[in-house]
C-alpha cells in the first residue's frame, strides 16, 4: 500500500523580493504617520499678534520718550519688552511665545500708558484657548504688587490684529539692519 | 560698488532702486513709509516723476515689492552738474508696509558727530568697476570716513569738497562707490547695531582711484530742510 506521500509543510517561504516590499511599505507607512504628527504639532503652527496696552503708574511722561532714538526711550522699550518676555517664557504658553514690541508711549493723568505688540505662534486647532490663556497670565502676573505693568483697563484684554499690519508695526522702527559688527562665531 | 561683495537679504532694507523703463539709474534710501531721500542730480535728465518707477528688495529682476514717484523736491541750490546741495526727496505714490526686509533707516540729528576713520557702509547696485558690468544684485563695500582737510589737499580734490559734503573711502582707491550708485546711502552703525544714514552718494573722479575717494551729502547738514520737505 503506497504510503501517501506526506505531504511537505506547505512551507511558507516569502521570496525575498516579497519580504523588501513588506517592509519598504510598513516603513513608509511609520514615516508618513510620524510625518503628519510632526506637521500637526510642530508646524501647523501660525503667527498671532495681539495689542494691548500696559499703565504704568511710577512713570511719568516726558517728551523725550517721543524721540525715536532718545537713550529713555530705548531704555525704558527694553525694559517692558525684558519684562513681558520673563512673564510668557516662565508661563506654560513659552513654546508659543516668540516675541513682544513696544509700539509707542502715551501721557495719562496717572502715569503712563504703553502700547504693546505680542507675537504667538499657535497651532491651528486651539488658538482661542491659547488667547484665554495670554490674557489669564498677564492678569494675574500685572495685578501682582511685583510688576510696575498695569493693565490698561480701556484694553482689558489682548486684541488681535492681522499678520500685516502687524509685522509693519513690528519693522517700523529704523536703523534694524545688519549686525554690526558681525558677532564673532 | 567697486571691489564690494553681495550683501545678505536684509542688511541693508532701506536700499531702494530708482528706475526709468525698467533701467536702474540710482540708488535711494527709505527714510518713512512714504518718503525716499536720494540725490539731486538723479534726476538732471528725467524730472517728470511719472517716468520713473521705485523698487525695493535686494535684487532688481525680481524685486520684492514697487511704487511710483508722487513727486520728487530737489534742494532749492541745486544745480546741475554741480555738486553741492545735491540732495533730493521723493514722495512715493502709496505707502509701503514694512517687514522684515522693507524698513527705514534713521536720520541722524544736525548734531551728530563721526570722526575720522570710523567705518561705514555704502551700498547699492552700481558699476562694479569703472566702466564695469552692473549686478543683478545688491552689493556693500566697508570703507572708512576721510576728514575734508585731507580730501581737500591738492592732490585729491584740492577745495572742491565743502562742508555739505562727507569723503569716505581709502585714498589707496580700490574700495568705493561707483557709477549707478548715486542717491544711494552711506550708513553708520550706532548703538546697539542701528544704522544712521551719513551721507547720500553724490560724486568722485573714476571709481576705486588712487588719491580719489567718493564725495557724498553730508545728512546732518541737510536734516533742517528735510525736516522741513518731509516733516520727518
Amino acid at each position: 500500500m503506497y504510503q501517501p506521500g506526506i505531504l511537505g509543510r506547505r512551507k511558507c517561504s516569502w521570496k525575498p523580493w516579497m519580504v523588501a516590499l513588506t517592509t519598504t511599505a510598513v516603513l513608509l507607512a511609520l514615516a508618513v504617520i510620524t510625518g503628519l504628527l510632526v506637521y500637526f504639532l510642530v508646524f501647523d503652527q501660525k503667527s498671532h499678534y495681539y495689542q494691548s496696552s500696559f499703565w504704568i503708574p511710577s512713570i511719568t511722561y516726558s517728551p523725550d520718550l517721543s524721540i525715536e532714538q532718545s537713550r529713555h526711550r530705548t531704555n525704558l522699550k527694553q525694559k517692558l519688552i525684558n519684562e513681558i518676555d520673563v512673564i510668557f517664557q516662565r508661563s506654560s504658553l513659552k513654546y508659543y511665545y516668540v516675541k513682544s514690541h513696544v509700539v509707542n508711549f502715551r501721557p495719562s493723568n496717572d502715569g503712563l500708558k504703553a502700547d504693546i505688540l505680542l507675537k504667538f505662534q499657535f497651532p491651528h486647532n486651539n488658538v482661542g484657548t491659547l488667547k484665554k490663556q495670554a490674557d489669564s497670565i498677564l492678569n494675574k502676573k500685572l495685578q501682582s504688587t511685583q510688576s510696575s505693568l498695569k493693565r490698561d483697563i480701556s484694553l482689558p484684554y489682548l486684541r488681535e490684529i492681522n499678520a500685516a499690519q502687524a509685522e509693519n508695526i513690528l519693522n517700523s522702527d529704523c536703523g534694524l539692519g545688519m549686525e554690526y559688527p558681525p558677532t564673532a562665531r | 560698488i567697486a571691489d564690494g561683495k553681495p550683501a545678505d537679504k536684509a542688511s541693508w532694507p532701506w536700499q531702494s532702486s530708482l528706475q526709468v523703463d525698467g533701467i536702474h539709474l540710482c540708488g535711494a534710501s527709505l527714510i518713512s513709509s512714504q518718503w525716499l531721500l536720494t540725490s539731486a542730480h538723479c534726476f538732471d535728465t528725467y524730472k517728470n516723476p511719472k517716468l520713473w518707477t521705485v523698487s525695493f528688495g535686494t535684487t532688481l529682476s525680481h524685486p520684492l515689492m514697487t511704487r511710483k514717484i508722487a513727486s520728487i523736491i530737489i534742494h532749492e541750490n541745486y544745480a546741475s552738474h554741480k555738486h553741492d546741495d545735491d540732495i533730493a526727496v521723493v514722495k512715493l505714490s502709496s505707502p509701503v508696509l514694512f517687514s522684515e526686509n522693507l524698513r527705514r533707516v534713521c536720520l541722524p540729528d544736525a548734531t551728530f558727530q563721526v570722526s575720522p576713520k570710523s567705518k561705514v557702509f555704502v551700498t547699492g547696485w552700481g558699476a562694479l568697476k569703472a566702466n564695469g558690468p552692473f549686478p543683478n544684485s545688491l552689493q556693500e563695500v566697508e570703507i572708512e570716513i576721510i576728514s575734508n582737510d585731507i580730501c581737500n589737499q591738492v592732490n585729491v580734490y584740492g577745495g572742491a569738497v565743502s562742508s555739505g559734503m562727507i569723503c569716505a573711502g581709502f585714498l589707496t582707491g580700490k574700495l568705493d562707490a561707483c557709477e549707478g550708485d548715486s542717491g544711494g546711502p552711506l550708513v553708520i552703525s550706532h548703538d546697539r547695531n542701528i544704522w544712521y544714514l551719513l551721507g547720500i552718494v553724490s560724486w568722485g573722479i573714476d571709481c576705486g582711484k588712487e588719491n580719489k575717494p567718493g564725495i557724498y551729502t553730508r545728512v546732518t547738514h541737510y536734516r533742517n530742510w528735510i525736516k522741513s520737505k518731509t516733516n520727518i
